[in-house]
């Protein structure tokens, strides 16, 4: 069949104007790469990835290194993915300090039993494999503008 | 929240979804972006989708599972993705008050796209054209 790939960039409530635009050019730029790979031969899972990493690296999207704090003003990321031919599923959770979730996501599906890592055993597994890590903190550090959206009151979600 | 959904060209289809959560969440909470069925979901013989916006919302719907069974069951009607994609939102947003959006393909590669937020950036690329947009109504082309 033809290859195929869809991808969004997050529900905003106001329209951020010139953000607003670069977020949609870095996200049909990311489409347009992860499609590329996918017409080359690349499985969909490693096209999803790839896609994921790309906007996980761009600060426009709430993902990777544009991520929001927490109350303690931390980064804490969440990724997932699941092969819909073998039905497995990876995923990690509040997890830190780590360049690309959704990689360590895929690692947990592919070389696993399990389904979700978090906490200890998620930063134990990650430091296992060949995922970049960071230093501490540098998430947190890398992006003032998450400092300027930084919520510290208690979200309607908790 | 960012989230992707791929079918390559052996018909495998991939869902996955990466998120930095809300804004001033709790420390240790995790959200719909790693869970199965709540914020992603895929099934090569029927489709795939990956959710955004309110993770309880999503988590409490298991909103992806739920829009690839009626993807499933509109399916057998000549129905679409669009059409169940809007009404799981729909459905969604009426239940929980909250906004939520949705992207997703099914086995064909025919694409969805729903949100009850003002806007919602997303992008599907087949057969060597780029459709794109934000907001309600949107659906911009261009050749890649």
């Amino acid at each position: 069949m033809d290859p195929v790939i869809i991808a969004h960039g997050g529900i905003e409530f106001r329209h951020s104007g010139s953000s607003t635009s670069r977020k949609q050019v870095a996200l049909n730029n990311a489409v347009v790469q992860g499609y590329a790979a996918i017409c080359n031969g690349k499985p969909s899972v490693e096209a999803v990835e790839m896609t994921i990493s790309i906007l996980e690296d761009d600060q426009h999207f709430n993902a990777g290194y544009g991520s929001v704090f927490n109350a303690d003003g931390e980064v804490e990321l969440d990724a997932g993915m699941m092969n819909g031919t073998t039905l497995k599923v990876g995923s990690v959770g509040a997890i830190k300090d780590v360049d690309h979730p959704i990689t360590l996501a895929k690692y947990v599906m592919e070389l696993t039993e399990h389904s979700l890592l978090v906490g200890k055993g998620a930063r134990k597994f990650a430091a296992g494999l060949k995922v970049p890590k960071l230093f501490r903190g540098s998430l947190a550090n890398f992006h003032l503008q998450s400092r300027d959206r930084w919520d510290t009151g208690t979200p309607e979600s908790c | 929240t960012v989230g992707v959904v791929a079918i390559d060209a052996e018909g495998r289809c991939t869902a996955g979804s990466s998120s930095g959560g809300g804004s001033g969440k709790m420390a240790g909470r995790v959200g719909s972006s790693a869970i199965a069925g709540a914020g992603f979901y895929a099934d090569s013989s029927i489709g795939g989708c990956v959710a955004t916006g309110h993770g309880e919302s999503i988590m409490q719907s298991c909103l992806c599972f739920n829009l690839v069974d009626q993807m499933s069951l509109q399916a057998k009607s000549g129905q679409l993705a669009m059409l169940a994609v809007k009404n799981v939102v729909e459905a969604a947003t009426r239940r929980f008050k909250k906004s939520v959006g949705i992207v997703a393909l099914d086995c064909d590669g025919e694409f969805g796209v729903a949100f009850s937020a003002p806007r919602m950036p997303w992008a599907y690329c087949r057969r060597g054209k780029l459709r794109f947009g934000a907001e309600s109504g949107e659906n911009y082309v261009k050749d890649v």
